[in-house]
């Protein structure tokens, strides 16, 4: 739908199918952390795959806040210049649920953006364990 | 910046570009599209003229809805926008269930999903060129906009990003663009 100027758009209250967005579900996941089990991760899980966060993704998620969920969590909160918690904060949560480009922020398991910088995304727990 | 893995990028003998939709669309609505080409044409020796046939233009636009079969469907109202490939495939999709504002202040829309479609259209054509997503919030290479916001001019990073695949522009001053003078959002969108 193209709106040619301000005064044509619909007023307000509008909503279409009573939702904003497709990721609205997923602020109420606030506060959940590592070790949880909340219905309706895997759709986050599959937000993650989508993007490039999550690789290698099974036929189905589970709805358990697993270490490669806080891996991706802590990968993207790199790249988006948020506090690395690896936890499901507002501030992430935030982020997360805003309208996006479709393309991924990695590609084939590599990110030139903030968290390839430092270090690459495969190799980062590798990194830690050779400087112990 | 980033770019794709392998930093495809156009080669040299193809940089004057043309661009052709999928869709029979507005004059207004191809001026948009116009428009966000030239920002990148400033700062490049790139060109971009817009075609008819659509099926021989470099650069192939279209609106679709839903699996439109790239393997990478739209969600509907907000959520996923549009995307684009990497050179030299030169496709560009975007997602036709959104509530595209083609001109006026989007900022001031009563509409909560209204969309800024030359905000997208700028950061999309930046994936054709080669740019990647970018960790610079005030870079359109940026990967989320909020609903109610125009954010269209390059930014520093954006332009040092698209020159190093490219080179400058012989006209470009180094002024197209600040941080400061970025149209900067004001909504909270969802």
């Amino acid at each position: 739908r193209f709106f040619p100027n301000i005064t044509g758009l619909p007023p307000l209250p509008f909503s279409k199918n009573g939702t904003l967005a497709p990721w609205d579900a997923f602020t109420k996941f606030a506060g959940c952390r590592s070790g949880e089990k909340r219905d309706g991760l895997a759709k986050l899980k599959q937000y993650f795959n989508e993007f490039g966060y999550i690789q290698n993704a099974p036929s189905n998620f589970s709805d358990d806040f697993d270490d490669e969920l806080e891996k991706a969590l802590r990968v993207y909160q790199q790249n988006f210049n948020l506090n690395v918690t690896g936890e499901l904060d507002d501030q992430t949560l935030q982020k997360i649920v805003l309208p996006r480009c479709g393309n991924a922020d990695i590609v084939n398991g590599t990110t030139s953006m903030n968290s390839g910088k430092s270090a690459s995304f495969h190799t980062t727990k590798h990194f830690h364990t050779t400087e112990h | 910046f980033t770019f794709f893995p392998g930093t495809p990028r156009w080669p040299d003998h193809r940089q004057d570009l043309t661009y052709g939709f999928a869709d029979q669309l507005t004059d207004e609505v191809k001026a948009v599209f116009a428009r966000a080409f030239e920002r990148w044409s400033a700062v490049t020796p790139l060109t971009f003229t817009p075609t008819d046939s659509y099926f021989l233009a470099d650069i192939k636009i279209g609106f679709f809805t839903g699996d439109h079969g790239d393997g990478e469907p739209f969600d509907g109202v907000l959520g996923t926008l549009a995307h684009a490939f990497s050179p030299t495939n030169g496709r560009l999709h975007l997602d036709g269930a959104e509530d595209w504002v083609v001109a006026g202040d989007v900022r001031t829309s009563p509409l909560p999903s209204a969309v800024d479609l030359e905000s997208v259209a700028v950061h999309e054509i930046g994936h054709l060129l080669g740019l990647g997503h970018s960790s610079d919030e005030n870079a359109i290479m940026y990967p989320t906009i909020s609903s109610r916001t125009r954010k269209v001019e390059l930014g520093s990073d954006d332009v040092e990003g698209i020159q190093y695949l490219y080179g400058s522009n012989p006209n470009y001053n180094g002024s197209t663009s600040t941080t400061s003078t970025h149209e900067r959002e004001t909504s909270g969108g969802v």
